[in-house]
């Protein structure tokens, strides 16, 4: 049965797409059988990966639509000599917060979709930054949720709404989900409000806090722009290193 | 007539809130009357200027609601020996998009709300990282959008889905609302894709690319966890004469 984790956090530029595809490429890279999901309407995981989501015929909307099934839609994405599975966004999916607003079941059109799915390890979920209807199928699909966390003022407030958020979902509409964990990202050790927060959420989330910060680190910033992995793009940078260390950390913890 | 300013960029994490806060502030200083709304559930230029959001009785909420006026909801903000009107968020605000969604009207609740605000010189909408209920009232409230943008890869193709939205917002709701321009943010001159996509923007919008950027800023990062202004915080920072500076460039624009 895959861990299905969704990566949210409604606060927008903390690492999100960043996190969804480099540490989906690492635990690739670490021989687990990996999908990608990308419902963020700004498609940025899709284009992120080299793929120009306005020229796709189908997408995760059209598997909301009932057009296409995951298998339809998903591109494999190498990963030097292993791959991964994703499943792509659209651009319509922005209208589509508008238009299956009223249809029944709206919340559980991604989890409908998943529940024929069984053979990958892990399944990532990139979350667009608010609490609408993608957020939410997300949430209701998955059984955890990973928040990565940028270490700045405002993060810790931010966090009790999605916290809250999570609760509703899970007494309504999701028994099984849980807090999978945080994870610190653009992590600057020479800044003090840096410093000062990654003490506060390992204080309030004990083990739950991923111990090892994603640095701040230009190659992670750049490698979307050529459609790579850190792994492709900058394999010794930090980038690459601290997301390996986040993949084995999370298969330690398992 | 005030000129009103929409604040948006579905993107995330930009600098919508760095720019709402110090550019108001910025045009206090310069003796511009101004008024600055938060409509983001996050309420990020709330508790930027030090304001507990959760705390408050009156927010725009209770103005969407008719529970108040925005005369009643509306919070001084000093900047050295001026002052700034401010009309705060509220948690609740994330709700309201579920349950205002089948209200009649529903995307004019902030534009009904201005129709009787005459006495500034500039009204400020802070919005939030999507194209959802609350920046569509922006949009339709508004007669301006003006778009912080980060030099970074994916920048421009998320803008022609903005542009996009103005345009229909344009025709079927707001036949006033124009572009007035886009600013880059957190600029870094040493990163070559910050230089490349700053020289794409330019030759896509000629004049309405505000020419200088504002350049990335420890103390614009660390100012709102303080609960002030860049002009408090640190009036001689790169950040103070970066908006200062797109502050005097509006004003010779008008
Ligand atoms: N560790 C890092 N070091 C340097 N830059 C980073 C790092 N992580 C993310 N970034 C950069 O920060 C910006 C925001 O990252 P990203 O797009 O992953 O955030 P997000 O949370 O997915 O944003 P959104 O809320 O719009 O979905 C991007 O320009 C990205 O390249
Ligand atoms: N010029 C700058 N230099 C350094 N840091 C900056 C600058 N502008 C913004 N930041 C930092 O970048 C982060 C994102 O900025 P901000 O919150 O203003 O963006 P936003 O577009 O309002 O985000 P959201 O999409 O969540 O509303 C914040 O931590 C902020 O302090
Ligand atoms: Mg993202
Ligand atoms: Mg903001």
């Amino acid at each position: 049965k895959p861990r299905i984790i969704a990566i949210a956090n409604q606060k927008g530029g903390v690492g999100k797409t960043t996190t969804a595809i480099n540490l989906s490429a690492a635990l690739t890279r670490l021989d687990k059988q990996v999908m990608l999901i990308d419902i963020d309407p700004g498609a940025h995981a899709t284009y992120g990966l080299g793929i120009l989501a306005h020229k796709l015929e189908r997408t995760v909307y059209n598997v909301f639509k009932g057009e296409a099934t995951i298998e339809d839609a998903i591109i494999e994405i190498l990963i030097e000599d292993k791959s991964m599975d994703f499943l792509p966004s659209s651009l319509e999916l922005a209208e589509a917060e508008m238009i299956l607003f009223n249809t029944p079941g709206r919340e559980f059109l991604l989890s409908n979709a998943l529940s024929s799915i069984t053979k990958y390890d892990f399944i990532f979920i990139d979350c667009p930054p608010s609490l609408g209807l993608m957020t939410l199928n997300a949430l209701v699909a998955a059984r955890e949720v990973f928040i990565p966390l940028q270490a700045e003022f405002l993060a810790l407030q931010g966090l009790s709404k999605l916290l809250d958020s999570i609760a509703i979902i899970k007494e309504r509409l999701n028994p099984a989900l849980e807090l999978m964990g945080v994870v610190a990202t653009r992590f600057d050790g020479r800044r003090i409000l840096n410093r000062e927060v990654v003490e506060k959420i390992r204080s309030y989330f004990g083990e739950k806090a991923y111990n090892l910060p994603i640095r701040e680190n230009i190659s992670l910033a750049e490698s979307p722009s050529h459609g790579l992995t850190i792994f492709e793009y900058s394999p010794s940078s930090y980038g690459a290193t601290d997301y390996l260390a986040l993949a084995e950390d999370i298969l330690e913890r398992t």
